[in-house]
């Protein structure tokens, strides 16, 4: 997190906001709701209270409008900037100003949650800058979350907390059984257990929480939330692989998967999984590799695996086998896997284990920053 | 990070960004494409904070980065 410094926090707890106008996007009654809770969710975290008054100057004006519009900020049109607030202080100190070239929505993934978009503002309006953690709400690049899922990550909570403390008035009865507030994982954390692992024509994509990583080669490993690419896709992903055969990239949750061809989710999905012609006994599965050489995909269920043929669509025979079976030495539960250069990469936990999968022979016990780096 | 031909509009799309968020100061002179020092630091400001490659040369996924929906608040120090 980052702040405007110490001197720019206001000096009371006790705050006023005035909406001096509205969007026609939405009915005044959804900005008002929007707003109300957006500042909302800054008051549930410090001492921080938020009074509305309707006539005469507010700490925090609140209004619409379009390229140059009273300040020396003008915005751009559609898209670009969505809107821009001030530091605490006099004056126009505070006031956060939305641009409405945009448009705003209640709560639909097409035109930008209002919500979400005042609620980074008021950050500002409150003493915060930029934060630079992709997970963070003060980071400067819209993301789209449902309203209903938000929770504001540990990042802001500490950069916000940093300059007026926490609430003091958190309800013994409910205390600690708030949801834990979200954080960003972090690929440095060498005890991190991905989720899952995927190609994407050439790129490795690294799953973990709402989160994944794109990496190409020779290139910084870029994280973003995993609807930044695929909006209808599951967080919290069980297994992922790319099939060399359809050139679609399946994305395993529980008993559902969903298939992306590019960015779009493929007509149909999600389905079940029995749709690969596992048991439905099967609940979820931990992990998924396409052989490139076989062209099979294996699926890892528990200490088991299963081989489903991309090119007849149908499960081999003779399976599920048990993992030890054929990857010497892979004791622990298969947490990913993917195939890279020929060579075929199971993650245990932190850990992968280098095979080369048509002979079962097995070279190095790797870390995820083998191609995660730090 | 990948190739990207570069066309005069881009080169002035980036140039507002880095004024905008990044303090470019508005000096006449060499424009993008003859790397400018001063905008070569700010492009490395820009893509340090944004985890991407630091290159200081602009590159498709620093474009990429520049076209997205964002607050028109500065990044950074510069905010301040």
């Amino acid at each position: 997190f980052a702040t405007f410094g110490p001197n720019f926090k206001w000096q009371t707890n006790s705050l006023t906001y005035r909406i001096e106008n509205y969007t026609p996007d939405m009915s005044q009654s959804e900005v008002d709701d929007s707003i109300e809770r957006a500042l909302d969710v800054w008051a549930k975290v410090t001492p921080l209270r938020f009074t509305r008054i309707y006539s005469g100057t507010a700490d925090i004006m609140i209004s619409f409008g379009r390229l140059s519009h009273g300040d020396f900020y003008p915005f751009d049109g559609p898209d670009g900037t969505l809107a821009h607030a001030f530091a605490p202080g006099p004056g126009i100190g505070g006031d956060a100003h939305f641009d409405d070239d945009e448009t705003f929505t209640f709560r639909s993934y097409s035109g930008y949650v209002l919500f979400l978009v005042a609620a980074h503002e008021f950050g500002h309006s409150l003493g915060l800058t930029h934060s630079n953690d992709p997970g963070a709400l003060m980071y400067p690049i819209y993301s789209y979350t449902k309203p209903s899922d938000f929770r504001l990550p540990q990042d802001d909570i500490n950069g916000i907390q940093s300059l007026y403390g926490p609430n003091p008035d958190t309800d013994p009865d409910t205390d600690g059984k708030d949801p834990e507030p979200p954080t960003t994982p972090n690929a440095c954390d060498s005890n991190m257990v991905l989720d899952a692992v995927a190609t994407l024509r050439g790129e490795m994509l690294f799953f973990k929480d709402r989160f994944m990583w794109r990496v190409y080669p020779q290139t910084t490993p870029q994280q973003t939330y995993i609807t930044n690419l695929w909006p209808n896709a599951p967080e919290r992903i069980d297994a992922a692989y790319e099939s060399q055969e359809s050139g679609n990239v399946f994305l395993f949750k529980g008993r559902q998967v969903w298939a992306f061809r590019g960015y779009d989710l493929v007509q149909g999905y999600p389905k079940a999984i029995t749709k690969f012609g596992l048991p439905s006994t099967v609940k979820k599965i931990d992990a998924a590799l396409y052989d490139v050489e076989s062209r099979k995909t294996l699926f890892f269920v528990g200490s088991s695996y299963y081989s489903y043929d991309e090119f007849s669509k149908k499960m081999d025979d003779g399976f599920p086998k048990s993992v030890d079976e054929t990857f010497s030495g892979l004791t622990g539960r298969v947490t990913a896997a993917v195939q890279s250069n020929g060579f075929t990469y199971i993650y245990s936990g932190p850990y992968m284990f280098e095979y080369r999968l048509s002979s079962g022979t097995f070279f190095r016990l790797l870390g995820n920053n083998y191609f995660l780096p730090c | 990070g990948p190739v990207l031909h570069l066309t005069a509009r881009d080169e002035i799309f980036a140039e507002n960004y880095l004024k905008k968020f990044y303090d470019l100061k508005d000096e006449s002179g060499p424009s993008l494409r003859r790397g400018f020092s001063q905008i070569n630091k700010k492009l490395s400001d820009m893509q340090k904070f944004f985890g991407l490659q630091i290159t200081g040369t602009l590159d498709a996924d620093t474009m990429e980065m520049m076209k997205k929906p964002r607050c028109g608040v500065p990044d950074e120090k510069v905010s301040r």
